[in-house]
């Protein structure tokens, strides 16, 4: 058997063609029948399964989200004055964080871990670009693209379905009664007059100071006309749109109180988006009825344990709703990324669906181990992380509409790099 | 943790990042 080993040469030559074309259409058909394995419920949603290599099946049988919340407890503790600036210090050197942009100068301040990692930094450490659309946090640019057929593109050749990271139904699907976007709103919305607080009524379009019918080109300012501005002083509302983009519109003529001040706040984001999304609230929140003209794009942002972890709005929007899918708590780092299918769908994440001067706009802030707990600023109803005997199935969600959050706009406003929530420890 | 974005864009939306680029909050992630 050693001499054969050692002795015998190898000889290579040619598998004949028929045995190649064998192999190539038997692996074309491997690849086209586990393109088609989609699993499906009873109402043709699709049924995210946990699919990856064997580190990953061993993860998903660790309790992930009580170790979470055992981390976020443990973090929350109070340290001790004396040793809050050693070990802060030694937490921003372990994963580069920068201290000096911390609103905080005096370390002693932040009470634990968890209070220093949900810091906020000083004012203007972050200039806003003047592009559309801004970085909504610090971190790492992990993907980008635009989005086809549906589907989101996780890495390379692995994408994951668009309807189960938002919870968009499909046409034939039966919908909750609490997803009010249907055809009839656009014609609704197209002319209608608001009453305004003093019970004057004035027509969206004069608010936004637009001509009739809009212009598509609107982009952050418009031309306010001179009706418009006398029906909303004399509603006690803010001038329409009088000002260029990201500046504040003067609420000086704005009566006073915390309502005069939401409508300017209203009147500012509303500068920004422009008329345009107004008419197409509707058609904005479908992938199913995206403008001509228009495709849907995807980007995802990973947040290293150093980093800042307060998010802000991206660009100048209104949020109508957000959808809380209670689901694990994978860790999302780049590795994890790579491994495991569907881990944007399959984790804990906030949806915030909503509409921008383009149609469509949706933030969905995703959870995990370290970090399960998703603060958003203007909804104190939202709890993420908490325990339960037996969590919902995966995909199904809870619902908040944020309609009364505003008369006007139907939605929480955003002006762009506004702060609107965070990540915290557990 | 992370954060996903969807939107509408018109269809000469261009990014003005890279894959695995670092970004600082209100940087430019693409524009019209």
């Amino acid at each position: 058997l050693a001499n054969a080993w050692k002795d015998t040469p190898t000889k290579w030559y040619p598998l004949p063609v028929f045995v190649g074309a064998l192999v190539l259409t038997a692996l074309q058909y491997r690849r086209r029948v586990t393109e088609r394995e989609v699993h499906v419920d009873e109402n043709g949603q699709e049924v995210v399964r946990l699919k990856g290599p064997w580190q990953v099946h061993v993860l998903g049988a660790l309790p992930l989200r009580n170790m979470s919340r055992l981390w976020g407890t443990v973090n929350s503790m109070e340290l001790p004055v004396w040793f809050r600036p050693i070990g802060f210090r030694l937490y921003a050197w372990a994963f580069g964080c920068n201290i000096d942009e911390a609103d905080q100068d005096d370390l002693t301040q932040y009470v634990s871990l968890g209070d220093f990692f949900y810091r906020k930094l000083k004012d203007g450490v972050r200039p806003v670009a003047d592009t559309v659309l801004v970085s909504p946090a610090d971190g790492r640019m992990l993907h980008f693209g635009a989005i086809t057929d549906g589907r989101v593109e996780q890495i390379k050749g692995s994408t994951y379905s668009l309807d189960a990271l938002l919870g968009i139904e499909r046409p034939n699907s039966p919908k909750p009664t609490s997803v009010a976007f249907a055809a009839r709103d656009m014609a609704e919305v197209d002319d209608r007059t608001f009453a305004d607080i003093n019970g004057i009524e004035y027509s969206l379009r004069d608010f936004l100071g637009t001509s009739t019918p809009p212009s598509p080109a609107a982009s952050g300012t418009s031309t306010p006309t001179a009706d418009a501005h006398d029906r909303a002083r004399a509603g006690g509302l803010p001038a329409p749109n009088a000002k260029k983009h990201g500046e504040q519109i003067d609420a000086s003529v704005s009566p006073d109180g915390p309502l005069a001040d939401v409508v300017a706040h209203e009147a500012s984001v509303a500068a920004e988006m422009g008329a345009q999304p107004f008419l197409d609230r509707a058609r904005g929140m479908s992938r199913y009825a995206v403008k001509p003209g228009h495709g849907l794009y995807f980007a995802v942002i990973y947040l290293a344990p150093g980093d800042y972890h307060r998010f802000h709005s991206p660009t100048a929007w209104v949020v109508e709703k957000r959808r809380h899918f209670v689901g694990d708590l994978f860790s999302v780092s780049p590795w994890m990324v790579k491994r495991l299918e569907n881990l944007f769908v399959l984790n804990e994440r906030v949806a915030l669906l909503g509409r921008w001067k383009y149609g469509f706009f949706g933030m969905v802030p995703v959870g995990a181990t370290n970090v399960g707990s998703i603060k958003i600023n203007f909804d104190q109803a939202l709890r993420t992380n908490v325990g339960a005997r037996r969590p919902p199935p995966t995909g199904t969600y809870s619902e908040a509409v944020y309609t009364a959050a505003s008369p006007i706009l139907r939605g929480q406003p955003l002006t762009k790099a506004e702060e609107m929530g965070g990540f915290c420890l557990g | 943790s992370t954060i996903v974005l969807i939107f509408e864009a018109p269809e000469d939306f261009k990014f003005s990042v890279s894959t695995g680029q670092k970004v600082k909050v209100g940087e430019a992630l693409g524009d019209v």
